[in-house]
């Protein structure tokens, strides 16, 4: 219906833009319908980090697509909380700033969404209550070990 | 409705029976290249009730059956079991008001799939109906897989408004 | 044949001339997201003659001319310069006898490109020709773009039948 | 012609088995013609990681198919040497563990190609004769900096 398709656009639209700006630490961004009538007009991202003036998304760096796509996701959270998310390595291509924002942003999500994250970035396992290891001492064949996460930061300090 | 435990059994890599709990509201899953960390979230993927073959990286469903190693032989089926927490709501449905929710779904090499809530054997439309309404559900915005965050802000769009239209 | 150094002006976020001066066998490129890493190595794969807008992000060839900050205008040319040291030899043609080659590549933002090998003015066929047989080249396997190594392993088999006809 | 695209065709092969059993300390990956007819059929990359049987290369992890890609990669420069290689965060899907074959595999190669790599991982900056650092401290103005290896390590370890 188109009421509630408009509804949702207008919601997801502010919240895409705010939680933009948090990630993004300034910078605009919004979503834009490319017709007329909202019920089979395309989408397309507007988004510029602060200072830039990019004319299209595609010219975005790979972290930049990343939080922004992120920003997307969490406004569409926002709008209708489902109880958990899933998250298969969403941080690879973020530098360390980045990741530490990212990790901001599920602190705070996660006071009323349960996030389960896969990783292989020490700063994003910093942020977990619970590591879950996963290994294959036997080719093929996965095993699960829990991990204390103070002990896994240890041992990952000592390597570095 | 919060994630409690997960169970696989001759899930992909997961042959051999195991469980893992879920506490707390930020669990990471670690390990290196290839142990099985994505296979842990496309068994929640499966279980809730993908029906694509390609969204787990197979060729057909029974693709997510343990196949064999060098030194193990392929199993005959495969089957994914979560529990939810659901004391303070959430669920839909005929077991809105039980406390513990169960969703198991086993697959047979034959191809032949079942589905169960709570151990009563229903059909796949039952376990998208408990979670109307709460963007739980194997296409929705919960479930983020990897390598697929860039390819959401590059979208085509139509296909942008389809992912927009799914959260509506 | 070696690079020595890439000067760039006004190529993408590179709006002030800057050199940069490849010193040994491993050479790393590090920084923030969105510093501009990925525009040096669209850099290189310009100068040698990419000639798909699509392949550098952009919609369009001028989409590489530095096109203003919230503090700076848009410029109206960019240009890429690429030295090589050609001593121990590899390059073909009219060029092979020089121990330096510089490439040029220069665009307006009427669209006009324009090309030069040691400051005579060619056409982008001789840019190809120069590195003929030594697998250089803006589509050669050389360059391996942010994201692309994923997809060479799951690329339809005529994909990469025409990326190993390339390489022969 | 038939036969310079046969010859190509079993020269990368034999590279391709060879480097993937280096990066994976084991197991086997070959190419595999689709058709009867080199000239027009479809190739497919046929690649089991030590100790398992998996059917399709679809199944394997994001980990292991960059490590395939790579040997892949590695394979045609083997046979038709490009005096330089310049690769943009290949290494971001790697666990350390294959982050350091990777590089041990590319420090044997720069014995004769030169590499220049973009990358965001401290592992893969140890291998650098040479840091060029990218900087914005002006918003969408690239600069670069001349970094010392040393130093960047240093500091890396600091923060960690
Ligand atoms: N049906 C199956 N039977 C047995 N093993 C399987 C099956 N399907 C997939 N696998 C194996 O599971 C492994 C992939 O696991 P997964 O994708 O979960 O790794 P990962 O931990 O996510 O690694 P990465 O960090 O590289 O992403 C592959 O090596 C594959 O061979
Ligand atoms: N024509 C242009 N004029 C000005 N700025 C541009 C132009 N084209 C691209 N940019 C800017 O360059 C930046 C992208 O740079 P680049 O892709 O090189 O980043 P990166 O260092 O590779 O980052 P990441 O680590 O996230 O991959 C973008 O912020 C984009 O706005
Ligand atoms: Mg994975
Ligand atoms: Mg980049």
């Amino acid at each position: 219906t188109r009421e509630r398709l408009q509804h949702t656009y207008d919601a997801v639209n502010r919240n895409f833009s705010e939680l933009f700006a948090t990630l993004f630490d300034g910078g605009q961004a919004r979503l834009e319908l490319l017709g007329e009538e909202i019920l089979d007009s395309g989408v397309q991202v507007f988004a510029q980090p602060p200072g830039k003036r990019n004319s299209t998304i595609h010219l975005l760096s790979g972290g930049e697509k990343a939080m922004t796509a992120l920003a997307l996701v969490f406004a569409i959270f926002r709008l209708n909380p489902a109880p958990f998310c899933l998250m298969d390595e969403v941080d690879a291509p973020l530098d360390d700033s980045n990741t530490e924002r990212f990790c901001a942003m599920v602190r705070k999500m996660s006071q009323h969404i349960q996030f389960v994250f896969v990783t292989h970035n020490k700063i994003a396992m910093e942020m977990a209550q619970q590591l879950i290891g996963v290994t294959m001492q036997e080719s093929g064949v996965s095993r699960i070990v829990e991990v204390d996460v103070e002990e896994a930061l240890r041992m990952v300090e000592e390597i570095a | 409705l919060r994630l409690i435990h997960l169970k696989l059994a001759g899930f992909k890599s997961f042959v051999d029976p195991t469980t893992l709990h879920l506490r707390g509201q930020r669990v990471g899953i670690v390990g290196p290249n290839g142990c099985g960390k994505s296979n842990i979230i496309e068994a929640v993927r499966w279980v809730l009730g993908e029906s694509s073959a390609r969204e787990l990286r197979g060729d057909s469903m029974q693709d997510v059956i343990f196949n064999g190693t060098a030194t193990r032989k392929p199993v005959s089926r495969a089957s994914v079991e979560l529990h939810f927490d659901n004391s303070l709501g959430g669920a839909s449905g005929q077991w809105a008001h039980y406390a513990e929710i169960a969703v198991k779904r086993v697959i047979e090499r034959n191809g032949q799939s079942s589905y169960y809530i709570n151990s009563v054997q229903v059909r796949r439309r039952d376990v998208l109906d408990l979670f109307l309404g709460t963007g739980v559900g194997s296409r929705a915005y919960g479930i983020i897989g990897q390598n697929t965050i860039s390819r959401i802000v590059e979208a085509k769009p139509e296909e942008l408004r389809i992912f927009l239209e799914e959260a509506a």
